[in-house]
């Protein structure tokens, strides 16, 4: 097997960061 | 898009695409409005491997956006749900098998050596190409474990009404049925007649309950290692609700009710074994009542008989056995109380443990909850989405 090239590490925020987005998205949508 | 073109399993990679404006839909018919039993004839775990066929489609044609905004949409989704189910042991349970699901698959497909070592050469294959996923891997797991807590509080909120009556009140061996200490028939006997009211519940009925959850987490697929760790914290409520109420109540504390508390524990062991859950150390949480019944029933008398109390009652702490002889109450006028000298004997006995002074359990005590890593046997090219789902805009590829 070929070893597979280096994958990007994708940034997340945490679950409580998440969260807080989440409800800021809802607050401004009408 | 719609054009159907009839084609041989091999010919797929186990992938989904779909457009990114589709996103919300598929959140919302695969997470939001989904109903848990529209796929119980299905392969377990189903939307949990459908999200993670898009996240790989998504890596596959190296999106990070489209990939992170699947994985929080999918998150917040999933958050939304629960919340909106606060009470509902099915969705709940559905959810947590969904995303402890989603995070095996999400370390099955890394890359990770660690990972990979059960795997077939397809599904190496099929290990995600351009993006580490591990930091979704830590939101996913957080999300895990506030699902889990919330199943053991809707469970418990079930069962803990049912357990004083199951345990210490029902009397599940007929012949025991009258035989109480004097002065405490017409309690039981009027509960009896009363034709069972809100307080009344059987053995069997909790026995049931128990059924009832460990069927629903068994059917959807729920990890054995995370079903059993369910059934062990329920069995620690059980456990600490009854002995709570035995430490606080004369009435219970006889020779007949220890006899019908050890019949009662037996049953719950014998559940245990009937449905392969006593290695999940569920039986062990119910070692201080079965103790307790025992207390209640061996001679209480000579120096020997505190000697055999002390070497059996270990998982009682001297708090708690020294109540439980205070409390005892004779059967009849020719049983004897325990003596204060016998009392007096076994506190001697104990001085050396320095046990802690709290008389009650703590009910609300949790024990850490692990989700060890289960790879799964599915060849994801193989997977059949049903027609139902309405989940027609995903395009196998």
């Amino acid at each position: 097997r070929l070893p597979s090239r280096p994958r990007i590490l994708l940034k997340a925020p945490t679950l409580a960061e998440m969260e807080e987005m989440n409800i800021s998205e809802e607050e401004e949508s009408p | 898009r719609q054009v159907t073109v009839q084609r041989k399993e091999k010919d797929f990679e186990g992938m989904l695409e779909y457009y990114k404006d589709d996103e919300a839909l598929l959140v919302k018919t695969l997470i939001t409005d989904f109903k848990p039993n529209t796929v119980t004839a299905t392969v377990p775990c189903l939307p949990a491997y459908i999200l993670f066929m898009c996240i790989r489609h998504a890596d596959y044609i190296n999106d990070d956006q489209k990939v992170e905004s699947l994985l929080t949409s999918t998150i917040n989704g999933i958050k939304k749900v629960l919340k909106k189910n606060n009470d509902d042991f099915e969705v709940t349970s559905f959810w947590l098998a969904n995303s402890s699901r989603l995070l095996h698959c999400l370390k099955q497909y890394s890359g990770d050596e660690v990972f990979m070592t059960q795997n077939t050469a397809k599904q190496n294959e099929h290990c995600l190409k351009n993006f580490d996923l591990a930091e979704y891997r830590q939101v996913l797991s957080d999300l895990s474990i506030q699902i889990y807590q919330q199943l053991i509080k809707v469970a418990e909120g079930i069962i803990q009404p049912m357990i004083v009556s199951a345990m210490l009140e029902s009397e599940s061996i007929p012949s025991l049925a009258g035989v109480k200490p004097m002065g405490y028939r017409n309690r039981s006997s009027s509960m009896d007649t009363d034709g069972g009211g809100p307080s009344s519940y059987t053995l069997e009925a909790l026995i049931r309950q128990l059924g009832q959850f460990h069927g629903i987490m068994r059917d959807q697929g729920l990890d054995p290692e995370i079903v059993g760790q369910v059934v062990r914290q329920l069995f620690h409520c059980v456990n600490a609700v009854t002995l709570n109420n035995l430490l606080l109540r004369k009435d219970v504390c006889s020779w007949s009710n220890g006899m019908q508390l050890r019949y009662n524990t037996s049953q719950m062991e014998e559940w245990l074994r009937g449905n392969n859950l006593y290695q999940s150390k569920a039986a062990a949480t119910l070692e201080p009542i079965i103790q307790a019944a025992q207390l209640l029933q061996v001679k209480k008398k000579t120096s020997q008989d505190a000697e055999a109390i002390c070497s059996l009652c270990t998982a009682l702490n001297t708090q708690q056995i020294v109540k439980i002889l205070n409390l005892y109450t004779p059967l009849n006028e020719f049983e004897e109380r325990v003596t204060v000298s016998f009392i007096r004997n076994i506190q001697n006995r104990l001085q050396e443990r320095n046990d802690p002074p709290q008389l009650l359990v703590d009910t609300k005590h949790t024990f850490p909850v692990l989700f060890p890593y289960t790879p799964s046997a599915l060849s994801l090219e193989t997977l059949h989405i049903p027609a139902s789902l309405g989940l027609d805009f995903l395009i196998r590829v």
